[in-house]
């Protein structure tokens, strides 16, 4: 799985996610790649997120939407938001797998459950980071 | 940040990554590869263009590299395709698109767009997917194209371990979780 999430100078985020699924999968089966809401959400109230992982944990779990709900209606920041849903509502239920995301405010957060987690980002100095660990 | 502060990030999938799996030459090309693709969409917001567009553009580099799990690269389904899914969506007015299931789209990305701008749908899946897409003037390729030999061998040892391993009654089906750790690669 793929994805990329930015917000523009007009202040519009986006999230874009495509994925080949999981290796053998049977009766075509679909993870949360394509759905609005579990691995891609865009909106310019709170944050743009892209999900990677165990599909069927992020569908159950809504990851990509119950992060922008906790901006929107709990007042969470961005990171507090992500770590909440990624290590207190994925990672007890064996959900494994990262989000990327971007806050309104332009401000980038990747966070991962995992040993490793393909990634890039620039930070708000303007330097390029990448990163496999 | 200011208004016109702009910000990307991506990723190329995240998993059982540990240190020692890829050699460092290996390692370099995958970095090379992600900062590629960061620079795809960069470029698109550093002049004043849409998320959307940036987005659109970093994945779609994803996409072409072998090394991700997406496009060119996709892991094989039990019975030795590829069924690509996406999906794209535009926080200004939360308008949508995905695809699942797709066989032929050469960017799978592309595809979810097109669904979002030239459909009243949010996701269109399978072979419907396919015929609306072979509508759409986007670049199309045999099935076959997205192969690649790192991926042909991960689904022939998992047949391999699948036929030699029968499944108890009520054992779940092969999943990733059940994976050797790195086989769940990108």
């Amino acid at each position: 799985t793929v994805g990329a999430v930015a917000r523009d100078a007009k202040g519009h985020v986006a999230a874009a996610t495509s994925t080949g699924g999981i290796t053998n999968k049977r009766y075509s089966r679909v993870g949360d790649t394509p759905l609005i809401g579990a691995g891609t959400w865009a909106d310019d109230r709170d944050a743009a997120i892209s999900a990677t992982g165990h599909g069927e944990y992020f569908i159950r779990t809504a990851v990509a939407h119950d992060i922008a709900a906790r901006i929107r209606h709990a007042g969470r920041h961005l990171k507090q938001a992500c770590d909440e849903v990624v290590f207190e509502e994925l990672k007890p239920m064996g959900g494994m797998g990262g989000v990327i995301a971007v806050s309104a405010s332009g401000q980038p957060e990747l966070v991962f459950n995992t040993p490793g987690m393909y990634r890039a980002w620039r930070d708000e100095q303007g330097r390029v980071h990448t990163a496999i660990y | 940040m200011s208004k016109s502060a702009v910000a990307i990030a991506i990723h190329g999938g995240a998993g059982v990554l540990t240190p020692g799996l890829l050699s460092p030459e290996k390692e370099d090309e995958v970095h090379q590869a992600l900062a590629d693709a960061l620079a795809a969409g960069l470029v698109i917001l550093d002049r004043g263009g849409s998320s959307l567009d940036a987005v659109e553009a970093s994945v779609i580099a994803l996409e072409e590299c072998p090394w991700f799990n997406a496009g060119k690269g996709a892991v094989f389904t039990d019975s030795g395709h590829h069924e690509l899914d996406a999906a794209i969506m535009s926080g200004a007015d939360r308008d949508a698109g995905a695809i699942a299931g797709a066989h032929f789209i050469r960017n799978p990305i592309r595809g979810a767009r097109a669904v979002m701008q030239h459909s009243e749908h949010v996701m269109l899946a399978g072979a419907g997917a396919d015929e609306f897409l072979a509508d759409q003037a986007l670049p199309q390729v045999a099935n076959d194209w997205f192969d690649t030999s790192l991926r042909r061998d991960q689904w022939a040892q998992n047949r391999e371990a699948g036929a030699a391993a029968t499944l108890e009654p009520g054992q779940k089906e092969m999943t990733t979780s059940s994976l050797k750790p790195g086989q769940k690669f990108g």
